[in-house]
């Protein structure tokens, strides 16, 4: 598993 | 996106416009804490860049700004406002924020997953999240009887938190190749510091009594 690059949460 | 996010979203939301409607309509920020406040307009702004090069929905790009407007209009009505800002309660708002902003500097230089200049100032702000909402809990501490719209906007805000925290769980559960660390540390971190206003919250509330936080 790695780190999400999305940033897709406010 | 998942019910428990969007009832974290609309919490927080929520939360602003009880905040604003404290001290649009009675024309005083008693109780409120301007540090917390400018912490979170840096929190927003250093998150936020991202509108300028990424775009996730149109839902998430509102809310960015929606939220950045609404930290900076109550910084503006604390610290300008030609009425507002006499009720600054000055002296019971001296927890030193600047120590916040230095160590969740030097924590998002150490520990990041990408050391770019944004990727650093998003974990930055994640950081400064977590903790921001100390100056507002001292001075709770301080401040004798505690209106309810200032109680209930810190209440918002702690319940914001715990549906993050149920979100989570529930994207972890649903999502393959979902994981984010930093972001669930620092979410925990930042809900527990909630855990002593909800009991005195809560047990006022229950005793129907004036929140008052020993």
């Amino acid at each position: 598993n790695s780190q999400s690059s999305v940033h897709d949460e406010l | 996106m998942n019910v428990f996010r969007l009832a974290g979203d609309l919490t927080h939301l929520l939360s602003l416009v009880v905040l604003l409607l404290k001290i649009v309509a009675t024309k005083s920020c008693r109780g409120v804490s301007a540090k917390t406040q400018e912490l979170y307009a840096i929190v927003f702004v250093t998150r936020y860049l991202d509108l300028l090069f990424s775009f996730v929905s149109l839902y998430n790009s509102v809310m960015k700004v929606v939220f950045l407007g609404s930290a900076f209009s109550i910084v503006y009505f604390m610290r300008y406002h030609k009425v507002v800002r006499h009720t600054y309660d000055r002296e019971l708002d001296t927890f030193r924020s600047s120590f916040l902003v230095a160590g969740s500097m030097v924590l998002a230089l150490l520990i990041n997953s990408k050391y770019t200049f944004f990727e650093v100032l998003w974990t930055f702000s994640i950081y400064l999240e977590a903790v921001a909402i100390l100056p507002q809990l001292v001075m709770l501490q301080r401040t004798g009887n505690i209106d309810n719209l200032t109680g209930n906007y810190v209440f918002l805000l702690g319940m914001y938190r715990g549906l993050y925290i149920l979100n989570w769980i529930y994207r972890y559960s649903t999502e393959r190749r979902y994981w984010q660390m930093i972001v669930w540390v620092s979410g925990i971190i930042q809900t527990a510091l909630y855990a002593d206003f909800f009991y005195y919250y809560l047990k006022c509330w229950n005793e129907n009594r004036t929140l008052v936080i020993p």
